[in-house]
């Protein structure tokens, strides 16, 4: 069995260690702030208060066997990149740690982490994103240049099937799914709104105004398709 | 033109504003430290500095015609509800706020936030995900349950073609996209691998070993495909 250790129990470092006890996995997390390690001993498989700056910390606790480490410092770079240098010397497999700029991201894999993560950077630019196309609810980058957004259906398209509106040859892109959100009656009688997800939808499908299609294409094309 | 203010321009905030700015949006930014200002100053259109839960600062700025307000505010949490309550009675449309905890995102919205987002909680959970399958590049969950993610080509798959791999009937997944790292000569006639995305591949196609499938289905399917 895998196992884990989260150093910095912080917003972030907390939901990856609650994420992965979720998950079934073995998590020992490690943080400097007691109240913090208080209420991550109730979730995880261990919680232990250490300043991992402090000398010989780390090496007096055998992490030598992990095989994956997160650490989820974000306001001490020098703790970071020191817990990275001595996990990396101890042998663990897979450092991943977090970073604010790019510099910081060139010292962190320069002493060896695997991979390293901009998490408010990240979440920023995806809701820049969703504000200047509101129609988009999420969106994968499957390369550069080419992502799956979920869309509203453009007005032009309402009321036509899949098979008139011909998407494919007239914008270039596919959708590979439709989500549609039908009443339905709860197991108290209520009525309530329940998603419901047509994977590869057929010809015959007619797009409601409501429904919420899956795209796949080059990011110009589905530029295109949304502002039909 | 639609009119974007951020007020804290932390890391999640300086990233919403300069994303934005490139979407060629304008952007303001306020902000209570003075070297944050001074950086913002260079990328958006304007950035003053200025304290949010001061007396009648946010009157005096005419932030009424405003249409979208996002506030990067994580520390205080009392400054990110003022805020919200004050953006909203001076009529801005679209009010978006930064919360850490459930509690937070009930209060908030209650004052009248539009849209609550979780910035560290988000990755952190995607972060976990992607841990504990490592061959999950990137999913987004297109409704509870159902997602799309992209993921190598199982082993027993490698080699077949996608007729023969039939997985739509096999597993109830989709294969929506198919993407291959190709070599190419770049403009210097030095190889480089560059990423050739196949969307709706044909069943004629053969899995290579190092594709990357972007798939789509109910996520006990997706789970069951990618340990073939
Ligand atoms: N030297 C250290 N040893 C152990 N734990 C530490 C150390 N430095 C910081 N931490 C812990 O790391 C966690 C993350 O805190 P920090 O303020 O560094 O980052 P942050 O980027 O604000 O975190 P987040 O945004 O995820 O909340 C905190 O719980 C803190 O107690
Ligand atoms: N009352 C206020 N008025 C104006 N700006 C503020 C106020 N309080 C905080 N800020 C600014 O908001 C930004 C975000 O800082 P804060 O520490 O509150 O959040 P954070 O969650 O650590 O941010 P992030 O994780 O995005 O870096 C900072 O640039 C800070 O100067």
């Amino acid at each position: 069995m895998k196992q884990y250790v989260v150093i910095g129990a912080g917003r972030f470092g907390s939901a990856v260690a609650i994420t992965l006890t979720q998950k079934g996995k073995q998590v020992m997390v490690l943080d400097k702030d007691e109240q913090v390690v208080q209420r991550m001993s109730e979730i995880v498989t261990q919680a232990l208060q250490v300043d991992v700056t402090a000398e010989n910390v780390l090496e007096s606790l055998d992490l030598g066997d992990m095989d994956v480490a997160v650490i989820g410092i974000g306001s001490n770079l020098e703790a970071s990149i020191l817990t990275t240098m001595q996990l990396k010397e101890m042998g663990v497999k897979t450092v991943v740690a977090k970073a604010t700029t790019r510099s910081d991201k060139k010292i962190l894999s320069r002493v060896g982490a695997d991979r390293i993560i901009f998490p408010e950077r990240d979440m920023g630019v995806r809701v820049a994103n969703s504000l200047v196309s509101p129609t988009i609810f999420d969106y994968i980058q499957v390369s550069p240049g080419f992502g799956i957004v979920e869309t509203k259906v453009p007005k032009d398209l309402q009321g036509q099937t899949l098979g008139e509106a011909n998407v494919r040859s007239r914008f270039g892109v596919d959708i590979v799914a439709l989500r549609r959100q039908a009443p339905r009656l709860d197991k108290n009688g209520e009525s309530e709104l329940k998603d419901t997800v047509i994977i590869a939808p057929p010809a015959t499908e007619v797009l409601g105004e409501n429904d919420i299609l899956v795209v796949i294409g080059e990011e110009k094309n589905i530029e295109k398709f949304k502002s039909t």
